[in-house]
């Protein structure tokens, strides 16, 4: 069909407000609309409604923009492979650490957890219970404790008992604050000297609900320690996330785990089509 | 920023000739896009971009020689106009203990806030107690708990089990102890969970808060106004919390709740410490969202 006659300027204004709203961001929105109108839709009737067909192309868009071969695997690279789970406060590292745990040890992996985060109230008492329900093991200190000392801890017990998985939680950290990136920066070239190669992983924990500063979060992250994949939480939520389209195409790092809850069992390996939909929906 | 933005956009529009009304709405493409990217509600946006262009079609604009310059004034007293007043004090009125109740979705700073409004009650000469109505997350009472015993004020606990009958245990505890107001620290929950939205009903029913307090993060995006309205038809909210405004979000959310709620944003977090709790400032606000 004739783009012009089905991509009318309602038609785009809808589109655009629905990936805005989604937090794709201005400049995202701005280039799928770009690739729908120079895009050649098929006019023959057995391709559906045009509406239809625009959708298609829109989610099918999105979808490849965020497919990855392999969610929510565990590459095994190394013994113990070290995840290091870092993000701003309140993200949702702790609960996914628990939630990473349970599943890693139901699919026969040995893990153990370490409880980098020794400044928040009670950061450490939490890890403890997500531990226990999990069925892993904890190191921890006392708040107060250097984060690079519990890691390098940590790793050495991991390291002993010849653990699959070294899962370390750290403590919430807002990336414009350069005190707290140094620190960051420390707990992971501590680990890496222990360990060369660790952390093999590093997870960037992002809200959901998060805005356009979900992307200069990312970009930091990744500036100070580098990230290699991105769990996303809350989806849940009515947030759908669309940030993670511009953290995919101007920094690379794929989203390997969606968060849809409060509960253990509460983590997916991340779906680029059920995404895709939840955005568009 | 925005005035760099404008300030080009009309170095354009002069160099060809007469400044006009299709020079202004290219102007008012630049403000949309500047608010969108500081996550302001896109049906807040398309609003204020309207009101704004009928403003800046007037005379003073189209004459002056520094046109950027004077829609981005516009721009910035509209959105210190819309943002609401500066230092709105919080609801007192007669009752021991005042109650006041911090809700919101999970991971805002809820808890942190209770401590935070604990110390600032303190400091102003009210003794204040801290009661833990979470009884689902992880150490969420031992957490509340901590921070209370690094500010030497009492945490009530109750029964660990049922919020609601904890809040009303802890309106007797603070009548008993003489403590003339009362925080009620809630769990963290979806806008759309009917149970726990109606969990929060229940104890806003049971013991009648003179204040409730509605703890966004300032980073949150577009889905800002779903949150807040919700928490709004439920509850009525009396005013809005701020935090992590020591980031470095634009935090058009707070345009974006002011405008869906009509509430007053009373405080603004600014850091993980229990002093690191400011006043609203409208003004400040609205040069961080277009800055
Ligand atoms: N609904 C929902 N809530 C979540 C999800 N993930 C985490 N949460 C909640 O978000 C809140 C914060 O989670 P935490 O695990 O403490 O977050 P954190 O990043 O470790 O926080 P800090 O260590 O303080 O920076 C808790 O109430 C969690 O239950 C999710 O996928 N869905
Ligand atoms: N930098 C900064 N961090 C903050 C601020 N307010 C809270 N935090 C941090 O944000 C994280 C979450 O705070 P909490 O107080 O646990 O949040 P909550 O709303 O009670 O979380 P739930 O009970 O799980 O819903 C913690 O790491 C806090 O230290 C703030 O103004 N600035
Ligand atoms: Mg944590
Ligand atoms: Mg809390």
């Amino acid at each position: 069909f004739q783009n012009k006659t089905v991509l009318s300027d309602d038609m785009l204004e809808e589109i655009e407000a629905l990936l805005i709203e989604s937090d794709a961001g201005v400049e995202t929105s701005q280039s799928l609309i770009d690739a729908l109108k120079s895009h050649q839709f098929s006019s023959d009737t057995g391709s559906g409604q045009p509406e239809d067909q625009v959708m298609r192309f829109l989610k099918r868009t999105i979808q490849e923009m965020l497919k990855e071969d392999d969610p929510g695997s565990i590459r095994e690279t190394a013994r113990p492979l070290v995840m290091l789970v870092v993000g701003v406060n309140g993200s949702g590292k702790t609960t996914t650490i628990g939630k990473l745990a349970w599943n890693m040890k139901d699919s026969g992996r040995t893990v153990l957890v370490a409880g980098a985060d020794t400044f928040r109230a009670a950061a450490g008492e939490q890890l403890d219970v997500w531990a226990k329900r999990a069925g892993v093991d904890c190191i921890r200190q006392t708040t107060g404790a250097d984060p690079a000392s519990v890691a390098f801890d940590a790793l050495e017990a991991a390291v002993a008992r010849g653990v699959d998985v070294l899962l370390v939680d750290t403590a919430g950290r807002l990336h414009n604050k350069v005190n707290l990136m140094e620190e960051l920066k420390k707990i992971s070239r501590v680990l890496g000297k222990r360990l060369p190669g660790a952390p093999h992983e590093i997870v960037l924990v992002l809200d959901a609900t998060t805005g356009q500063n979900g992307l200069r979060q990312a970009e930091q992250f990744a500036r100070a320690v580098g990230v290699t994949q991105v769990a996303l939480t809350k989806l849940d939520g009515t947030a759908r996330g669309g940030i993670v389209l511009a953290i995919k195409n101007t920094l690379g790092i794929p989203v390997k785990w969606a968060g849809v809850g409060e509960g253990i069992g509460d983590l997916l390996p991340f779906d680029a089509e059920a995404f895709a939909e939840g955005m568009l929906g | 920023d925005l005035i760099q933005k404008l300030d080009a956009a009309f170095k354009r529009f002069r160099n060809a000739g007469k400044l006009n009304e299709k020079n202004i709405a290219e102007a008012m493409r630049d403000i949309r896009r500047v608010l969108l990217e500081a996550d302001v509600n896109y049906q807040v946006v398309k609003q204020f971009v309207a009101s704004v262009q009928e403003k800046a079609v007037g005379q003073e604009v189209l004459q002056s020689i520094t046109p950027g310059q004077q829609i981005v004034k516009i721009v910035h007293d509209e959105l210190v106009h819309l943002l609401g007043q500066a230092h709105v004090p919080l609801k007192w009125g007669g009752h021991v203990p005042s109650v006041i109740m911090i809700v919101g979705l999970q991971g805002s700073g809820k808890t942190t806030f209770t401590g935070k409004l604990a110390l600032f009650l303190r400091k102003q000469e009210h003794q204040p107690l801290l009661a833990a109505l979470d009884v689902y997350r992880p150490a969420a009472v031992e957490q509340l708990q901590t921070l209370g015993e690094s500010l030497g004020l009492p945490v009530f606990t109750g029964d660990r089990k049922s919020p609601v009958a904890i809040a009303e245990a802890a309106v007797r505890e603070a009548r008993k102890t003489h403590r003339d107001v009362l925080l009620l620290d809630t769990a963290g929950r979806l806008h759309i969970d009917q149970d726990m939205m109606d969990e929060l009903m229940s104890i806003r029913k049971t013991v009648k808060p003179q204040e409730i307090l509605f703890v966004a993060d300032s980073m949150t995006g577009q889905d800002a106004v779903r949150s807040a309205r919700e928490f709004m038809d439920r509850l009525d909210f009396d005013g809005i919390v701020l935090t992590k405004m020591d980031g470095d979000a634009k935090g058009g959310a707070a345009l974006s709740i002011r405008s869906i709620t009509g509430k007053p944003i009373k405080f603004i977090g600014t850091g993980e410490k229990l002093d690191q709790l400011e006043p609203f400032h409208p003004d400040r606000m609205a040069s961080r969202i277009i800055g």
